[in-house]
This record gives structure tokens, sequence and C-alpha cells, in this order.
């Protein structure tokens, strides 16, 4: 049996608007530790992991494991019939090959539920290795979307640079080319509105744009996201979930042949 | 022209 409520029922909306165009179908798995869901695209190039951790809800019961095999468009048009300050609560019997959605308007006087029928999905389950950075970029993630979206109009791969003048981030494309450098700024009114360089060592990877601007549909999660690069690994972004857990996106870079 | 990595070559299957 499992039962989760949760009283912000909107922010499953924008987890599943932050997901749905990389992933077309994946697993959630349900645990004592929380609502998970880890997955990549067809192409191999991103993964996404997922965790909303159970404090965050108002009431979690999973008497046992369960991974829900879930088509994820699917999954969108049917929690877009909830209202949009409505609780949540996802419920699913022990082998029952469907999931129900329940949702009920703030003040109880309409109460829906939405059936879904689950899907066996064949997952594979990675490992990702606890790492050093060579430097880790934290800025507003508005700020960082509008610099996808304007490079993405100029080329198709985006450049990253760290180094002592702040990050830099590049393209070139056939109408021309862009720079955008950034320098850590803590003089702000809010902290959310801070730019923070650290860097360990120097960095310079190259990435498809068409990935990172489809990482930036999970802005409206958090005001902040959090840019990690190593030479040696796929650069994640990071977007927290206020008290619940995180989004986190993986790409792996262009390599020069 | 660079070419695209892929995740697997990275993350391990577990």
């Amino acid at each position: 049996m499992l039962e989760l409520r949760l009283v912000q029922g909107s922010l499953l909306k924008k987890v599943l608007d932050a997901i749905k165009e990389l992933v077309k179908d994946a697993n959630f798995d349900c645990s004592t530790t929380g609502f998970s869901l880890q997955a990549m695209d067809s192409s191999h190039v991103a993964l996404v992991s997922l965790l909303l951790r159970a404090e965050g809800f108002e009431h979690y019961r999973c008497d046992r494991n369960l991974s829900m095999g879930m088509n994820l468009d699917n999954m969108a048009k049917m929690l877009k019939c909830s209202g949009n300050d409505d609780i949540i609560t996802i419920k699913a019997d022990d082998g029952s090959d469907s999931v129900t959605f329940m949702f009920e308007s703030p003040t109880q006087d309409k109460i829906s539920d939405f059936e879904m029928k689950l899907m066996d999905i064949d997952s594979e389950h990675l490992g990702i290795p606890e790492a050093e950075y060579h430097a880790i970029i934290r800025m507003p993630s508005a700020e960082f979307a509008k610099i996808c979206r304007d490079l993405a109009s100029i080329g198709d791969t985006v450049v990253i640079s760290v180094s002592k003048e702040g990050v830099k981030f590049s393209t070139r494309g056939d109408i021309g080319a862009a720079n955008v450098v950034l320098r850590q700024n803590t003089t702000v009114d809010k902290p959310e509105e801070a730019t923070i360089i650290e860097m360990n060592e120097p960095v310079s990877l190259t990435f498809a744009l068409r990935y990172m601007n489809s990482f930036t549909k999970a802005t409206p999660l958090s005001n902040i996201v959090t840019i990690s690069l190593s030479s040696e690994l796929p650069v994640v972004v990071e977007y927290k979930i206020a008290e619940m857990g995180y989004i986190r996106f993986y790409l792996a870079p262009k390599i020069e042949e | 022209d660079a070419k695209q990595g892929n995740i697997l070559s990275f993350f391990k299957r577990v």
C-alpha cells in the first residue's frame, strides 16, 4: 500500500513539467526515504535524478519498496486536471497495475480521482559517484535560463569556462558568436540574487544547448540553480525543491575527436 | 566537430 499526500500539489506539476521533455517513460521508485526517479533521455546523453523526501509529504505511507512505471506525458495530462492550490495524494495498492491521483481543493469542496495505468519499464539504475568538482557556480535560475535561451538563438553548443575572471558562456553559429561573462556578485539585496563562483581549478567544457534548455524547464521549482563542473565528469545542473529534495540533471560533455 | 559524450561512459550500471 502506497499513500503519499502532498499539500503543495503544484510542486508535482512543476516536477513533471521539468522532466517530461527529456524523458518519456520512467519508473518512480517509492521507499521509506522518499519518492524518487532516475532516468536517461533516449540517446543516453543526459540523466535526471529526482528526490522528494518522505518528510516533505504531509502523509507518507510506503509499506514496501515499489517501482511504478509511468508515461510522463500521460501523468502530466492527469496532473493538469488538478487545481493549482489542490492537495495531491498518490495512491497505489501492492501489485496493482494502476496508480490513482486524488485532488482535493483547499476548502475540501471538490474531490477528484484520476486513475492511470502503469507500464513495465526496463530501467537501468546507474551509480553516480561522489565527486570533487573543479568549479561550482550558484546563480539565479532565471538568469541561467535566459543565458541558455539567448545563446541557443546563435549556436547549438555552449562552452562553459570557469577561470579567475568568472564564468564565461560562449557559443558560435552561422550568424556570429556570443560570450556572456558572469562575475561573482554577493552584494545583492536578496541571497537568491547572488552569483557565487567556487573554483578549485580552471575548467572549460562544451555542451549541447538543446539539453541545457530542456533542464531550464525546472526553473519554476527554484530561484537558484547550481552548476557543478569537472573535466572528467558530466556537468550537474541542480534545482533544489524547497524542503523536499532536488532535481539534478547530468549532461555528458562534447568531446574533441 | 566535437563528438557528443554518453552518460554510460561516465556512470556504471548498478
